[in-house]
């Protein structure tokens, strides 16, 4: 995260390859379930064994004995429709909620989030010199309607897309960051309103962030956690 | 003093040896072992090729016998592994191949080998014994031969012949960066013996071979998981943690490789030739035949099968996709994420309208090209949607239906046991607008989600 500041997010989870390096973000939408980005993974059917979620610290590479730290195996990944672009990981077991790991809501289907609402990026991608790279770093971003979004994009935003507004100083998803939540605060809860997808510059100053918006694929999300 | 017992043994997981013929293997060894006491228990009794090891009971049982034995079969057994002699499993030599106890039978040139225990059609001196290994009429070398195991032929006019069996180091050459090398040597280029994968001492080691399931981890044998200059192993010696392994080069021209795209990236993008040469933000990459500003080992002449050409992004490490040193110093390496995936997406036929809760048309398969499950049908998923519960959606045969009105299309039960629903290989037909989400706004109610502590947020740790 690029101008963002060490912070809490309880349902940032960390994506760690065989290595047990850390390479995409994503979000604990369920005990045994975390919503990432389809470009993080290199298959719908590929074989994650061995592949871990990491949550419950704030550190990008804990100690192994550090005591809130849970690393949990990838049981499967189920692609999103077509064009969303995003993924759900099974768990290989329940995670446990506690002070550090919290299930962030799900919107409502198709609920569209009002232009200035309060939102934060959280990742443990690269920082460009802001924040602190041993940590999660967090950074507040206002939602930005999709019809402003578009007159400052020249109209590539798409309805399935969501938008942050611009800051004058960078603040931004980068690399790293890819997968993980653009969380919102609605009614005193804070809900995965977007996915950080893989964008082309970090923290562009006076552009806006464009996200996946997560409301489109409320339905296919529980219908995958139910069947 | 480091070594392991089981260096001498290949292993089978999940395998058991049953014999049909012969006398039953001794009885399973009821004081507990771990598998290098058993290793060590087969290893001093000369009668002993192969043994059990049993996870369950942690007990294993010594056999006389190996999957080469006549009348033996194997069969999956998921509480056993099966440990046999690597000298009687392996088709390859190391030195003079004194300790061969293969079963070729023929000579190099291609003649019938004589039984060790007859005279005739060439009287001989040797007499078979369980120390020699003379037994059948296998190529064996228990005169120390430097060319290597032989036999007297069945030829009267040819008395004796070498059997041509090649040294492992030889047997099987390395191409590329040997990544895809599966031979038999198990000695580094000094001459150390390698430690097994599956072993964590003298050395610790990430490189578990349940973790890397392609990567063909077996026993102690050189390989290259890790995307090295060639194959390697971690070594038995504690002082020297791994070394290369040398072993032949092929001189035959490397294979292309199938899968090389330039536009698009398929699967991690190890075949991806583009010229794509910045990270996903954006940060130019370093040319990867230059050391700054990270010196690296992604030498272009040492990877020559890896296209690091200029500084494109490229894969030559197994990453999850095309990558590249970046330009800046504070940051070493950076995705290629913008580099769009290959579709894997079949070509659709038919559109359906709305949601495709009206449509009624006979494709049967999914986006990526996999057969529909029939409605009707319980394997290999349960549905939790029957004909019984939508008759008016005629959810018949394993035709592409939208029984629960899911707003990205008609969608099926799949054939693919890992994958339980998918959607299909139907469009939106065109001109069909679904209703803008942009202008309706909703009550919100949440409950127990999306609360978190927040003095965590202010307190530092």
């Amino acid at each position: 995260i690029i101008g963002g500041r060490p912070g809490n997010s309880p349902w940032t989870v960390s994506i760690r390859n065989r290595k047990g390096v850390h390479f995409c973000g994503g979000s604990l939408v369920k005990e045994q379930w975390v919503i990432s980005t389809r470009q993080c993974f290199s298959s719908c059917d590929t074989d994650l064994s061995s592949y871990e979620v990491q949550l419950g610290t704030l550190f990008k590479d804990p100690s192994p004995s550090d005591p809130d730290k849970q690393a949990l195996p990838i049981l499967k990944l189920v692609c999103g429709p077509s064009a969303s672009d995003l993924v759900l990981l099974k768990l290989a077991r329940p995670a446990t909620l506690n002070d550090r790991v919290a299930l962030i809501c799900l919107p409502p289907e198709r609920y569209v989030v009002p232009e200035n609402t309060e939102c934060e990026i959280a990742g443990w991608g690269e920082t460009g010199g802001t924040g602190n790279k041993t940590l999660l770093n967090v950074a507040k971003l206002p939602v930005l309607s999709n019809k402003e979004c578009n007159m400052a994009l020249r109209g590539q935003v798409k309805e399935s897309e969501l938008c942050t507004a611009p800051l004058r100083a960078g603040v931004g998803a980068c690399e790293g960051d890819y997968g993980g939540p653009l969380a919102c605060l609605t009614h005193d809860c804070w809900v995965l309103e977007g996915v950080i997808t893989p964008i082309r510059v970090c923290a562009r100053k006076d552009q806006p962030a464009v996200f996946t918006r997560v409301s489109l694929y409320v339905d296919w999300i529980n219908k995958v956690m139910r069947m | 003093q480091r070594r392991s017992p089981l260096n001498d043994f290949q292993r089978l997981k999940a395998t058991q040896l049953l014999s049909m013929s012969q006398q039953g293997p001794g009885p399973e060894q009821e004081e507990p072992a771990d598998t290098e006491e058993c290793a060590r228990r087969c290893t001093v009794l000369l009668d002993c090729r192969a043994f059990h090891y049993n996870h369950q009971r942690h007990s294993c049982q010594l056999l006389p016998w190996t999957q080469h034995s006549a009348q033996t079969h194997i069969q999956r057994n998921v509480h056993y592994d099966l440990y046999q002699k690597k000298d009687y499993m392996q088709n390859c030599i190391r030195a003079d191949g004194r300790s061969y106890r293969g079963i070729q039978s023929t000579t190099e040139k291609g003649k019938n080998c004589q039984q060790w225990r007859l005279k005739f059609p060439h009287d001989h001196r040797f007499s078979p014994s369980l120390r020699n290994g003379l037994e059948e009429n296998y190529c064996r070398n228990p005169d120390r031969d430097e060319r290597g195991p032989w036999c007297y032929t069945m030829d009267p006019a040819v008395r004796h012949q070498s059997c041509g069996i090649k040294k492992c180091e030889d047997a099987v050459c390395v191409l590329c960066n040997g990544e895809d090398y599966r031979g038999l040597v198990d000695h580094t280029e000094s001459g150390r013996e390698c430690q097994r994968w599956d072993l964590q001492h003298p050395h610790k080691h990430p490189y578990h071979p349940h973790k890397y399931p392609e990567k063909d981890l077996d026993d102690n044998y050189c390989r290259n998981p890790d995307s090295s200059v060639g194959p390697w192993c971690y070594t038995t010696d504690p002082a020297r943690e791994r070394e290369y392994c040398h072993l032949r080069k092929c001189t035959e021209k490397r294979p292309r490789l199938a899968d090389t795209t330039t536009s698009c990236f398929k699967h991690k993008g190890e075949g991806y030739r583009g010229k794509v040469n910045v990270t996903t933000s954006g940060i130019p990459c370093q040319r990867w035949d230059a050391q700054t500003p990270h010196r690296h080992h992604f030498r272009p002449e040492a990877y020559e099968c890896k296209d690091l050409r200029e500084n494109y992004c490229r894969n030559p490490d197994g990453s999850e996709a095309p990558w590249c040193f970046t330009s800046l110093p504070s940051m070493r390496v950076a995705f290629c994420f913008q580099i769009k995936r290959c579709t894997d997406e079949v070509e659709v036929e038919g559109c359906y309208h709305g949601n495709g809760e009206l449509y009624r048309g006979k494709i049967s398969k999914t986006r990526k090209g996999i057969t529909c499950q029939k409605w009707s049908a319980v394997s290999p998923h349960t549905p939790q949607i029957s004909p019984a519960m939508f008759p008016a959606m005629r959810l018949e045969e394993n035709y592409c239906r939208n029984p629960d009105n899911d707003s990205h299309g008609p969608w099926c039960y799949t054939m693919d046991p890992s994958t339980q629903f998918d959607y299909c290989a139907i469009k939106s037909c065109a001109g069909d607008k679904t209703p803008s989400i942009l202008e309706t706004a909703d009550n919100v109610v949440f409950a127990e989600c999306g609360k978190r502590d927040e003095r965590l947020q202010l307190k530092g740790r």
